[in-house]
């Protein structure tokens, strides 16, 4: 049975969807069956694998709508092993638009059980947009844990207890089974002090939950979206593919842990 | 009679409260009366400004509710002549609250318009969190015009479009008089042969729009939240300190052009 797994943090540009994009990746690559759900708006996941617009179907607005199947909406990347669904425009409003719906925070996790789909996959992650409305609710109520992509940065660290309080709501009056998968720290600058402390406080407070492998602010990571391609296929043997790579094989050791 | 200007950019982190926060500083140390609304649940310029979470009163939430003069609700910060709403964790969830709300997008807007309240400044800065709900187009609504901070990557450079869109959308059918305030390129890194090609880019779009101050990746800028400090009282000789002082300059004779 897939493991569902949110990748949330309301700051902004704090790696999330470079997280999804290259863990899914290198999951993949170690012969994982992967799908990454892109529940952005703005669709970068989408982008960083080089699906176009146009090519994205009904996408994962389709999701809350239900008016397709699940399994219609998945796609293809160049990296076997790993299938999408992308995000299309039509998610930018969702939140006012499902504002009014029953059970408007069900509405991923009741797509999702969908018999046969999840079931192919080890692994399904969901690609959340900043902010902690409706969308990202619903990731957090269809999944059992979240991995929580943390720049070392003063303001995307002064975010981290609102964020651990909206998780532990979710879990007491929506989804009791969200667990954290664990905090992952990015555009880690050794060089930088500030940096420095904000790793050494956040390893203080989440001690276990936060992953050894921290990933590099690096230029190759940058550039991969503007490829269409994770870091990995770009440039394999960058500081920030190899991260993501020592990451995906720190991911797994932990889910055999007791 | 005081200019409204939301900073907005559904993108996340690409320095729209740092680029608030330090404009608003240059603004009023160059004798502008300025007040600034911090309009995101993360509360991250009122953190900017070294305002602790149990000092912020009422806050930027009161707007929304009308449940108190907006004129209550504003509260001096370190730099004279900068006055601020801030934002409290009651923004979480507000667009989801909000949503049913009659004329929801004009919460803001009505909030403002009591008498002797923004006449008193010349200017007035919305600060947005990251998306596009409800409380980023009550601030469009709300504002005369709209300030877009543009981080030099690709994935912010992909939701410019959509966010013109928005734009355009709220031209049109909710408040006729929003004009763009122009574009300002944040943590651009010359040394990056992608930051330069997103720059060329923006300028061959966006043309006269683009300030011609670019505010540079700069250490200082990202260590001065931690400070509760703007970075023009932090290190006023660093380069992004600088550069805020320059675009304030720029962004004052913009003022006067025909
Ligand atoms: N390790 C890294 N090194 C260098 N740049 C990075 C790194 N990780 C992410 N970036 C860049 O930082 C920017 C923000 O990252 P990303 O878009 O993944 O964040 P996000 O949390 O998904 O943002 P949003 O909140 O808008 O969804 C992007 O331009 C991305 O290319
Ligand atoms: N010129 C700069 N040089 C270095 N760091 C910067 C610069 N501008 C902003 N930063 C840092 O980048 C991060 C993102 O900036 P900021 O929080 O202002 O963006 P934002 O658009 O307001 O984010 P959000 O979408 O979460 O509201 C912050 O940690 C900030 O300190
Ligand atoms: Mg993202
Ligand atoms: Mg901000």
């Amino acid at each position: 049975q897939a493991k569902i797994i949110a990748i949330a943090n309301q700051k902004g540009g704090v790696g999330k969807t470079t997280t999804a994009i290259n863990l899914a990746t290198a999951l993949a690559a170690s012969g994982e069956r992967v799908l990454l759900i892109d529940m952005d708006p703005q669709g970068n996941a989408s982008t960083g694998f080089g699906i176009a617009a146009d090519e994205r179907g009904l996408g994962s607005y389709a999701l809350l709508t239900g008016e397709a199947p699940a399994a219609s909406l998945v796609l293809p990347t160049e990296v076997p092993g790993l299938l999408m669904i992308p995000a299309t425009e039509d998610l930018i409003g969702a939140d006012l638009e499902f504002a009014q719906v029953d059970s408007r925070e069900h509405l991923i996790e009741r797509a999702l059980a969908e018999p046969g789909l999840v079931g192919q996959f080890g692994y399904v992650f969901i690609d959340c947009p900043p902010g902690l409305g409706l969308l990202t609710l619903n990731a957090l109520v269809a999944a059992s844990s979240v991995l929580i992509p943390l720049q070392c940065e003063f303001f995307a660290l002064e975010g981290i207890s609102q964020l651990m309080r909206t998780i532990n709501l979710v879990r007491r009056t929506l989804n009791p089974r969200l667990a954290l998968e664990g905090v992952v720290l990015t555009m880690f600058d050794r060089r930088n002090n500030l940096g420095q402390a904000v790793a050494d406080d956040v390893r203080a407070y989440f001690k276990a939950d936060v992953f050894e492998t921290a990933i590099p602010r690096s230029i190759r990571v940058t550039e991969s979206p503007s490829h269409g391609k994770p870091v990995l296929l770009y440039d394999y043997r960058s500081p920030g593919a190899q991260a993501y790579v020592s990451l995906a094989v720190e991911f797994l050791r932990r889910q055999t842990l007791p």
